[in-house]
């Protein structure tokens, strides 16, 4: 069974503004 | 078919044709008869004029067109022909007819750098030591076969017309013989100008059996003489390193090498960029020494063939070792190392593809999320995961993990 893939719009970046990455 | 390749395309040494490189040239000359106009010549008269152009003109037998001096009074007096090739060219010959009697002391000069320096090629004198400062019968050796000799041969001033001086520059140099391997003789048969200076006439009142003596005494001459040469030619090949079949006129009308191998440069004296992969060498008969690059195919071919014929992996296959620092890396199809044998950082060899192919590095394209690095592993294409991330990008959680809120854990256990 193949797990779904990471969803981006459900990580909550406001503490990590610095890591987020360009999409 | 290409010269500077073979039947099954790999590189091999090519040379341009040989040819009269003075032909239809410009030759500056300090001193041409007709102005003011004479009896025998008139540069405002076609019929009468002898100007510089006709030293590189076409010539027949029946048809000899002669440059000729001012009528000199004074001697010795320097008259002198420069000539510039345009580009770098390999010196085999030089030689001059002349239509008037031969001069008694001429020096033939080049210049490797357009005019700016001139260095000595060969003098002629019945005098070599009193006039040049060299002996007339020198032994040529190793050690000073780059240097200009002097010879009392080709300076009688028999025949009165039509008499010659030819210098053949390799000549007698005892390098001669391997001048692929001499890099002291490839420069000295390099030139991209000419220059002949007439030094001393011989004087005609030799002709009346009495000696030159007047001016061995310390004088000058009144007698009237003057230069005429109807050819002025330089035998040899435009230099191109080996690189190049053909010279052709670029964009600026300027003569360049028509360089193969990877090569550029008007003289194909450096490797095109992104193919410094070893160092620019000239080619030999016995290697075209092509200029590398990771982009090229051929370079691959061969390392793929020394691969094959040693049965060793290509990683551990040490191709031209040591043969000199990397400027630059290919960069194409994003291999790296000295041979492009292996995957640049960020990317991972697809096994299923040869190194040749250009998708045999594959990107790593780890998860900006799930994996920890951008690296992966080179053989595998694993990216490194973050804790509970799996895949080979790192893009999803593993079993028993679900996705979280936060970037930093994208993978918690619920």
């Amino acid at each position: 069974d193949v797990m779904p893939t990471l969803d981006m719009a459900l990580f909550d970046w406001t503490d990590y503004e610095d890591l987020k990455p360009e999409m | 078919p290409d010269p500077c390749y073979d039947e099954s395309g790999a590189p091999r040494r090519c040379i341009p044709e040989f040819v009269n490189a003075a032909f239809g040239k410009e030759v500056q000359a300090s001193s041409t008869c007709g102005k003011p106009p004479t009896r025998h010549c008139n540069a405002s008269d076609p019929r009468k004029a002898h100007p510089p152009t006709y030293l590189t003109d076409l010539n027949t037998a029946s048809n000899m067109t002669c440059w000729r001096s001012e009528t000199l009074h004074h001697s010795p007096q320097n008259v002198t022909l420069t000539l510039s090739l345009g580009k770098k060219f390999e010196v085999v010959y030089v030689s001059l007819q002349f239509c008037s009697p031969r001069p008694e002391s001429t020096a033939i000069l080049k210049s490797m750098d357009y005019g700016k320096t001139w260095v000595p090629y060969q003098y002629y004198s019945s005098q070599c030591r009193k006039i040049y400062g060299k002996p007339s019968k020198a032994t040529v050796t190793k050690q000073n076969e780059q240097e200009a000799l002097c010879t009392d041969g080709l300076t009688d001033l028999y025949p009165l017309t039509g008499g010659l001086i030819a210098f053949s520059t390799l000549d007698g140099r005892p390098s001669a013989q391997d001048f692929d391997s001499s890099p002291v003789l490839q420069d000295w048969v390099t030139a991209t100008d000419i220059r002949v200076v007439f030094s001393r006439p011989h004087l005609f009142r030799d002709l009346g059996g009495r000696d030159a003596g007047g001016e061995e005494e310390g004088g000058t001459t009144s007698s009237p003489y003057y230069y005429a040469v109807g050819e002025l030619q330089v035998g040899g090949r435009c230099k191109c390193n080996g690189h190049a079949a053909r010279c052709i006129k670029d964009k600026e009308q300027k003569l360049v090498c028509d360089c193969k191998h990877n090569t550029e440069g008007p003289e194909c004296d450096r490797c095109k960029p992104f193919h410094y992969d070893r160092p620019w060498q000239r080619a030999t008969a016995r290697e075209a020494n092509e200029c590398l690059g990771c982009s090229s195919p051929s370079p691959q071919q061969i390392f793929w063939k020394l691969v094959a014929s040693q049965q060793q992996q290509p990683w551990s296959f040490p191709v031209h070792s040591g043969s000199g620092q990397v400027t630059a890396y290919g960069g194409g199809h994003n291999t790296a190392g000295r041979h492009c044998h292996y995957c640049k950082e960020g990317f991972y060899r697809d096994l299923s593809k040869a190194i040749t192919d250009r998708k045999a590095c594959k990107a790593c394209d780890c998860h900006p999320v799930g994996a920890a690095g951008k690296t992966c592993n080179q053989t595998t294409g694993q990216c490194p995961c973050k804790d509970g991330v799996t895949g080979l990008t790192c893009n999803r959680c593993a079993k028993g993990y679900q996705q979280s809120r936060s970037p930093v854990a994208p993978c918690i256990r619920p």
